[in-house]
């Protein structure tokens, strides 16, 4: 089936605080970041408009964010369908 | 509106009371008389879900109703569709909703429960999902929340296997292993809506063995329309859904402060059971999701459940079950009872018991038989002897996925279909790709033996199929899970559960005096 793309990223850092995370999903132009209660250093970057779709990865945010020295994973988010029962 | 519980029966003043009549069905709208969830039962015997939490995963929730708003726990509640604290259903920016009657759905556990408490994660909110997100909801604040409740799922299309990603499952597994501190995290899901045309053994939440699937019925005991059956259901509560009669509805308060008869499918489901397991939670807050799951099997009843199709069965130590209702309607009263008194099951293992890696053709008009032979590890550290859930991984690829039918028969007999037809998959490229069909029917059997996989194809016009791989994978404890139970009653399923365990230690005890005192000899 065809991917399906959100402007959703988990990232998983080094190091750092929420506030660290927070301000680097700033610097990279996510809305904010939000700490999972599990794993290590996990954290989900999110978009700050509206959630975006798109059938392409997004290369370049994702390049730029891989790059950066305080990352150390970068995993683009797919969307999927869910339904109501 | 609360009243003292000794005259519920008396002076019950809300005129739309009766109309819940799943929780005291009376025979409302051609209902089945005591066909309902017996909470009265459990409030009689003082509880009400004092101090459990349950979280709504759903696409939000109105906590300013009048009826929820003294039971909202607003500091454990989170948006993950908008990011902020505040789950208010609402439109999204781009004006996409797909709100609906997501009041209903608290609503329905309140009845149930109602003191306990609620919590609002609203996560369905974008045109779509992803894996942070459902992770991020169902792993949300896993000390505080007792009880996740999701009426969603994969699309129940009829051609859709899906299920939780890889950050979603890990979530899953540490909800299980840490949560509630340690006793784990109790996740209820609605089985699917696809209907004669879905098998819920595809939907991956459903089918999880750390969920609880649950089915519904309606207030007569017949199925509705839209309820799937597999092997992975485990209990059954109500729903709407077959008759014209919308007194049958299951009678919620929408979003405009009005009762509303209407709902969507087996979406009442969840919540009813979740406001179900928080009374049984209230009566032993130390209930492990395992205790829980073998209370379900022991407690839920048959009662006027009936379908044409699926026929009611017993399985090798006598449960009785049934494709669409698993072990039946959840018994508040007597999970409560149950409950009270329960300890905590033995630990449980995980055993490989055989693999079959051979490509076996499969063709119309004829069944793939396998078999294999399992000792259930015995011998072994993770030998499994009383059986919990089991788990068939396979790899399968055909011309039509949705002829495919899988059948597989435990060593005591008991038959699962791990795969009904669905007449809407067309597919012929992805298959089944290790895919783990799993049944709770074989609960409590000793795995020892052969067990039989037969794979075939129902359907109109002739297909062709591949099996690569059928994997065993068994789950259970190693000692009889109920015999340090207390019984009260002698007719109950435990009571004949404990027998059987205990015959069966008997024998084995037997076994092995007589062959020490053969060698000896």
């Amino acid at each position: 089936e065809e991917l399906i793309f959100s402007d959703h990223f988990l990232v998983q850092l080094h190091e750092g605080t929420n506030e660290d995370a927070h301000q680097l999903a700033l610097e990279h132009g996510f809305g904010s970041a939000r700490k999972l209660p599990f794993g290590e250093g996990l954290f989900h970057f999110y978009p700050r408009e509206i959630p975006k779709t798109r059938r392409k990865r997004s290369l370049q945010q994702h390049r730029r964010l891989a790059k950066d020295h305080r990352v150390k994973n970068v995993f683009p988010q797919e969307g999927f369908g869910r339904q109501k029962r | 509106g609360y009243r003292e519980i000794n005259n519920i029966d008396v002076n019950m003043s809300d005129p739309l009371f009766t109309k819940q009549w799943y929780l005291i069905n009376t025979g409302q709208a051609d209902g089945t008389p005591g066909l309902d969830l017996n909470v009265a039962e459990a409030w009689n015997l003082g509880f009400t879900g004092k101090g459990v939490t349950i979280a709504i995963m759903d696409d939000g929730i109105d906590y300013l109703h009048p009826d929820l708003a003294s039971n909202y726990n607003a500091e454990a509640s989170f948006d993950f569709s908008s990011n902020d604290p505040y789950p208010y259903p609402r439109y999204t920016d781009d004006w996409f909703n797909s709100i609906n009657r997501v009041t209903s759905r608290v609503l329905l556990l309140f009845p149930c429960s109602q003191s306990c408490h609620f919590t609002g994660i609203r996560m369905l909110d974008q045109p779509f999902m992803t894996d942070i997100i459902e992770a991020s909801s169902i792993s949300h604040m896993p000390q505080v929340i007792d009880i996740y409740s999701a009426s969603w799922g994969p699309t129940d299309d009829g051609k859709t296997v899906d299920g939780p990603r890889e950050l979603t499952l890990q979530a899953m597994a540490d909800g299980v292993n840490k949560g509630r501190g340690g006793k784990g995290s109790i996740y209820v899901w609605a089985s699917g809506d696809g209907g004669s045309y879905d098998d819920c053994n595809c939907d991956g939440y459903a089918s999880s063995m750390w969920t609880i699937s649950i089915n519904s019925a309606i207030n007569d005991g017949r199925t509705a329309l839209y309820d799937e059956s597999c092997s992975s259901t485990l209990a059954s509560t109500f729903s709407n859904g077959r008759k014209r009669n919308p007194e049958a509805g299951v009678a919620t308060t929408d979003l405009y402060g009005n009762c509303t008869l209407r709902h969507s499918g087996t979406s009442a489901a969840a919540p009813e059971a979740a406001g179900v397991f928080a009374l049984a939670l209230e009566a032993n807050p130390n209930l492990t999701w395992r205790d829980l799951q073998h209370l379900t099997v022991l407690t839920s009843k048959r009662n006027k459940l009936h379908d044409e199709v699926h026929q009611w069965r017993r399985n090798g130590v006598g449960l009785e079950f049934n494709h669409l209702f698993g072990y039946g309607v959840l018994d508040a009263g007597g999970m409560v009872k149950l409950a009270r008194e329960w300890k905590t099951v033995p630990e449980r293992f995980h055993c490989v018991a055989g693999s079959v890696q051979e490509i076996d053709k499969i063709q119309s008009g004829s069944k793939l038989v396998l078999s294999v032979t399992a000792d259930a590890c015995q011998g072994k550290d993770n030998f499994v002897r009383y059986l919990e859930h089991v788990q068939a991984v396979i790899t399968v690829n055909a011309s039509r996925r949705g002829d495919l039918n899988i059948n597989m028969t435990s060593p005591m007999g008991t038959k699962s279909i791990l795969l009904s037809r669905r007449p809407r998959d067309d597919d012929a490229k992805v298959g089944f790709d290790k895919w783990p069909f799993m049944t709770t029917h074989t609960w409590g059997e000793d795995p020892r033996g052969a067990w039989l996989l037969e794979v075939g194809f129902q359907g109109e016009a002739p297909q062709s199929g591949v099996l690569k791989e059928w994997t065993l994978m068994l789950h259970g404890t190693q000692s009889a899970p109920y015999i340090d139970q207390v019984v009260r009653d002698y007719q109950s399923k435990l009571a004949m559960s404990k027998k059987e365990e205990l015959e069966e230690e008997l024998d084995e005890a037997v076994e092995r005096s007589l062959k020490s005192l053969l060698s000896k000899s």
